[in-house]
């Protein structure tokens, strides 16, 4: 019985297959946002020459978040041949607790947009990614400066400062924020999923 | 971000030019060590600041986009 579905393959080689077809949504809030543009652009690029089918969408609202969001699972589902990997990148303002603003300034919840692809049939098993270009509060970081360091290795060398949320690594055994219950089976709703955010929870994003 | 675009996007797409062939997981880790590096100057704020990305992965395999 294999209740998560098929294995991925044994070796620390194992690798994605991403011989079908890739798709990218990039959705850009850049009304109030002075050179989002230079983002839109170099992403987009990017996108295109790593193989992606790229659909870009600027100044959506809260509503065209999820809109956009649905439409592209809509569209996966729909594809013909094999789907390999998706990425979603949203660009916009933003505020703590994964809130993102649209063009109109009304909020919604990063989390509803991200598990609209966790149910997209046809990347089930295939890595989705996400970039969230967005402040994710307003505390802005100092870092920790030479002053955190013993005087002994101030001395020999003063090191620039490093963010406070640095160089830590976290590992849940269980989703956040999501029930408990896990899973149906058959499925494995939150796993391929990767998540990079600009900023840490409750801090500015530059 | 207002002349040359958002650092982490920028960086972002640098690293990735630089070296397509490799594991998304280990550049994004390059990707935060550049960003982390960087001394910003944020808007209505005259001190030097600190960003730092923030990664979750539920990766099963190694994911190389090329």
């Amino acid at each position: 019985v294999e209740p998560w579905g098929p294995e991925p393959e044994p070796g620390p080689s194992a690798q994605y297959d991403l011989s079908g077809a890739r798709a990218a949504l990039l959705l850009a809030v850049t009304q109030g946002r002075p050179g989002a543009q230079h983002d839109v652009e170099a992403l987009g690029s990017l996108c295109q020459a790593l193989g992606f089918e790229t659909t870009l969408r600027t100044d959506p609202t809260a509503q065209a978040f999820q809109e956009e969001m649905a439409q592209f699972r809509k569209q996966l589902d729909a594809h013909r041949g094999p789907v390999s990997c998706a990425l979603v990148a949203l660009m916009a303002h933003g505020g703590p607790q994964g809130k993102l603003l649209g063009a109109d300034g009304q909020e919604r919840q990063l989390e509803v947009l991200v598990q609209e692809l966790s149910h997209c049939g046809a990347l089930r098993g295939c890595p989705k990614i996400f970039l969230f270009q967005a402040c994710r509060g307003g505390h802005r970081d100092a870092g920790m400066g030479p002053a955190a360091l013993p005087w002994f290795r101030r001395w020999l060398r003063a090191p620039p400062a490093t963010p406070s949320q640095a160089d830590v690594l976290h590992v849940c055994t269980d989703v956040q924020g999501r029930s408990s219950r896990g899973p149906t089976p058959g499925s494995l709703n939150q796993a391929d999923v990767l998540m990079v955010y600009a900023a840490a929870e409750g801090c500015v994003a530059y | 971000r207002d002349e040359k675009g958002s650092d982490f996007i920028q960086t972002l797409v640098e690293v990735l030019r630089a070296d397509p062939k490799a594991d998304l997981l280990e550049l994004m880790t390059e990707v935060n060590r550049q960003v982390c590096e960087l001394d910003v100057l944020g808007p209505d704020c005259d001190e030097r600041r600190k960003a730092c990305l923030e990664i979750h992965s539920s990766l099963r395999r190694r994911l190389c986009l090329q």
